[in-house]
């Protein structure tokens, strides 16, 4: 048996993509691939996301999103929301209670087969860490993909600049390690093992920064010929994006 | 030009 509660419905509305839905001890993990095989999306929320959470054995939900998001529409963002499935289940219960006016509403979503390869993603080293506030990251996408589909991402010591060369021109961005000791989010932060210098397609940018609502900061893990991994922390777990840059075959 | 390699060429299934 599966029951997971967050205290508040909006988390668990931002955070949804089509797929199955791994519960374990530890929490509830989604991965998903994009219909081109190009981004790869890993999510976790921790058991501590819950306020109350117990998963006896793993279960796997094969959630129709389209059809969870109608349902995610009937709570409202204040509610509790509680996961509730038995352990073979064909469909799983969504429980908003909103506790000030004593009100329980309860929806059961039809459950489906979903065939998906589990991809297994294991550490990797990597050239350069950067650490920047999301929004900042999201503005540079935006602005930057007026001028082009791809992003040149060039990290030397202390320095990292972003690159867009297009047909109406060309715009960079540099951003310079940063430490704000009052608000420690707004803070930029550099490693580098050995200089960087990539490109990646700014259409999957431009879905990775839909995270950006989740996660103050953004973590963005870079090295030649790997896929870089831009995460956004949750209060207990991720929102993790593989994408590998673009290299002459 | 440069192409863009699909994820399932760095990860393997399970």
């Amino acid at each position: 048996m599966l029951e997971a509660k967050f205290d508040e419905a909006s988390l668990f509305k931002k955070v949804i993509q089509l797929c199955n839905f791994n519960c374990t001890e530890h929490g509830i993990t989604v991965q998903a691939v994009d219909d081109s095989r190009v981004l790869l999306v890993s999510l976790l929320v921790g058991e501590d996301a819950f306020s109350s959470y117990r998963c006896d054995r793993n279960i796997t939900l094969g959630v129709d999103l389209a059809s969870l998001a109608k349902v995610l529409k009937c709570g409202n963002n204040s509610d509790s929301l509680t996961l509730i499935a038995e352990d073979t289940p064909d469909s799983v219960l969504v429980v908003f209670e909103d506790t000030e006016k004593d009100r329980i509403s309860e929806y059961s979503l039809k459950l489906m087969d979903i065939e998906s390869d589990f991809l297994n993603i294991d550490d990797m080293d990597y050239d350069s860490v950067i650490t920047q506030p999301a929004t900042d990251f999201q503005k540079i996408c935006r602005d930057l993909s007026q001028l082009s589909d791809s992003l040149n991402v060039l990290v030397t010591k202390d320095t990292v600049k972003f690159v867009a060369t297009g047909d109406i021109g060309s715009g960079s961005v540099i951003v310079k390690p940063f430490t704000d000791l009052d608000k420690s989010e707004n803070s930029v932060r550099v490693e580098l093992n050995k200089a960087v210098n990539l490109t990646f397609g700014l259409k999957y940018l431009l879905d990775i920064i839909k995270g950006t609502s989740l996660s103050q900061s953004i973590t963005i893990k870079l090295a030649d010929k790997t896929p870089a991994l831009f995460e956004f922390k949750l209060s207990s777990g991720y929102l993790r994006f593989y994408l590998a840059p673009k290299f002459d075959e | 030009s440069k192409g863009q390699p699909s994820i399932s060429r760095f990860f393997k299934s399970s």
